[in-house]
């Protein structure tokens, strides 16, 4: 039998929401000269039973919510993570007043899975 | 949250929150691979490798642009047609100990733009060497090793060296003791004329030198590949 579950609907499904960072709102404004801000996004929703493709489940998600519906005190329903991540650049400024060009990976989320 | 910040940075790679004190403008170099990098997602679905500066065709994922901090070096005896002797020095020790240099090129720049109009038959000999000890005042010159030794016909835009294994003498050795740029002018008749195309050189020379770096985080990442 398995457990109870509140309604799962498509708007709380596993999948990236919008986020914006602006540097300007952590303080960072004087030493990062470009991009100003970017669409970082994050991962949010549930990973419900059944999982779908859709969702982008790995082997050990579809365990764990096996698990999850015999017991589902002691184990929790798979996380929504970021799944495929993507790089972005960043000009700013060193101590020294050089002018810096850095790549930094995994800076975009741009799919979530389970 | 100071020390949140500091954590956070220090995973950015950032040994402290930098504070720029007198920014200087953004080299154009920078500046069009930033803007080519913003662009390159939307244009091209295949994954950017992140360790690579594909501009300069090296492993890197930081590029920086160090601007010349040394200074003019009295010519002191009459040496033929001896324009400018400078010192030429790159504080490198912002770079973290776990980067390597995978690429320096200096940019020896002339704002003089335009070819100018009377130089006829005169050639400019340039030579960049690399001392190998502190030079003292009133001393004889130290021994150089000489890099580079080029002529240029004319003061235009700009000459590119590429000093990847001096800097990474520099960074091996922590011992950085800059480098010597000597401008000479040959060629011509009228002595006056050549003195003068020397006296106009010095206010128009702009040096930089532009590092390309691997990091730790891109050299684990590509061992895991």
């Amino acid at each position: 039998r398995s457990a109870q579950h509140p309604p799962i609907t498509l708007s709380n499904l596993c999948r990236p929401r919008r986020l914006y960072i602006s540097f300007s709102d952590v303080g960072w404004e004087n030493w990062i000269i470009a991009p100003q801000g970017y669409l970082a996004n994050y991962c949010l929703g549930e990973c419900p039973f059944p999982l779908t493709a859709e969702l982008n489940s790995t082997n050990h998600a579809i365990l764990q919510t096996m698990v999850h519906s015999l017991d589902p005190q002691g184990t929790p329903q798979p996380c929504c993570v970021p799944v495929r991540l993507s790089p972005i650049s960043i000009l700013y400024y060193d101590n020294s007043d050089n002018v810096v060009l850095r790549h930094y990976a995994d800076m975009v989320v741009d799919e979530c899975g389970c | 949250l100071s020390l949140q910040e500091s954590l956070l940075l220090k995973s950015l790679g950032l040994s402290a929150k930098p504070s720029p004190k007198t920014p200087i403008p953004v080299p154009p170099v920078l500046w069009r691979i930033f803007q080519r990098r913003k662009t390159q997602p939307s244009m091209n679905k295949e994954p950017v490798d992140a360790c690579r500066v594909e501009e300069f065709d090296v492993p890197g994922d930081i590029i920086r642009v160090f601007t010349d901090q040394g200074h003019f070096i009295p010519k002191g005896q009459p040496q033929g047609q001896l324009c400018l002797r400078k010192r030429l020095y790159f504080n490198l020790s912002m770079l973290e100990e776990d980067e390597n240099v995978t690429m320096a090129q200096l940019e020896i720049k002339f704002h003089h733009n335009s070819y100018h109009t009377s130089s006829q038959g005169q050639i400019f000999e340039l030579r960049l060497s690399q001392p190998s000890q502190v030079s003292l005042q009133g001393m004889p010159e130290p021994r150089q090793k000489l890099l580079v030794e080029q002529s240029f016909a004319q003061l235009h835009k700009s000459l590119l060296f590429n000093l990847s294994m001096v800097a990474r003498d520099w960074r091996m050795h922590n011992r950085n003791l800059g480098l010597v740029l000597e401008v000479a002018v040959s060629g011509g008749d009228e002595v006056n004329e050549l003195q003068g195309l020397c006296t106009s050189i010095d206010s128009f020379l702009d040096t930089s030198l532009l590092v390309v770096t691997l990091s730790q985080q891109c050299q684990v990442s590509r061992r895991r590949r």
